[in-house]
């Protein structure tokens, strides 16, 4: 009973909203430190950021998630967030098991903290995104990254960890594609029900589309 | 309209983050 309690109401949704809004806060901050990030045309920015920022977010939950149980566990145990949080904030099974499959496979990787950050990025100057505009100057800014990226795995990566570590990081790129599609589609859903897109927040709203307005 | 689209994304970019 409670279980459908919860998700009729979607009891976790206006908690979840406000964490994915600060995490694009977060993700925002984070762009704008990347170099060349900032001489791209403001719409630019703007696209990349929009395509970008679930993908930045599931990147950057990787860290909070243990094997152990499989959750995200952020602190004490009072801050763990199991899959049944998510679906209480209106996601599916669709979604969760890639997602929780994604984060497995991402952990196993034992990515050091320059390659994490340096992927994020990576998948922030995505030149393929629908409606950039210079996607030239994207893919040279993505291409300098990448190849810090493989010089960095070369000089600093030792031992067996590291082979074809590489590849093995833009396939998580490939991952997140998908998932991305599959959160719209989800997202979508929920933003058309009034009663529960009134519980997003207006950045939520802007950056994932507000299909009312 | 275009202008006040993604106004949100806008203030973010460009405000000075201390």
């Amino acid at each position: 009973a409670s279980m459908n309690i919860g998700f009729s109401q979607l009891s976790m949704l206006p908690h979840l909203a406000d964490l994915v809004s600060y995490s694009i806060q977060k993700v925002i901050g984070f762009a704008k430190m990347i170099p060349g990030f900032r001489d791209l045309a403001a719409d630019d920015q703007i696209v990349l950021l929009k395509s970008s920022a679930i993908e930045v977010i599931m990147l950057r939950s990787n860290q909070s998630f243990t094997l152990e149980d499989m959750t995200w566990t952020c602190g004490s145990d009072d801050f763990k967030y199991r899959i049944s949080d998510v679906t209480q904030a209106g996601h599916n099974m669709d979604l969760l098991e890639p997602l929780v499959k994604f984060q497995v496979g991402l952990k196993k990787l034992n990515l050091h903290e320059e390659e994490h950050v340096l992927l994020m990025a990576i998948c922030i100057l995505s030149p393929d995104r629908p409606g950039v505009q210079d996607t030239a100057l994207v893919e040279s800014l993505q291409d300098r990254l990448s190849e810090i990226l493989q010089s960095y795995i070369r000089c600093r990566h030792p031992g067996p960890g590291s082979r074809l570590l590489y590849a093995k990081m833009i396939q998580k790129l490939t991952d997140l594609r998908s998932l991305n599609e599959e959160h719209s589609r989800q997202y979508r859903c929920l933003s058309f029900q009034p009663q529960h897109s009134m519980q997003l927040t207006p950045l939520v709203l802007e950056v994932f589309g507000n299909e009312i307005s | 309209k275009k202008k006040e689209n993604n106004a949100l994304l806008r203030y973010l970019l460009d405000k000075d983050d201390v």
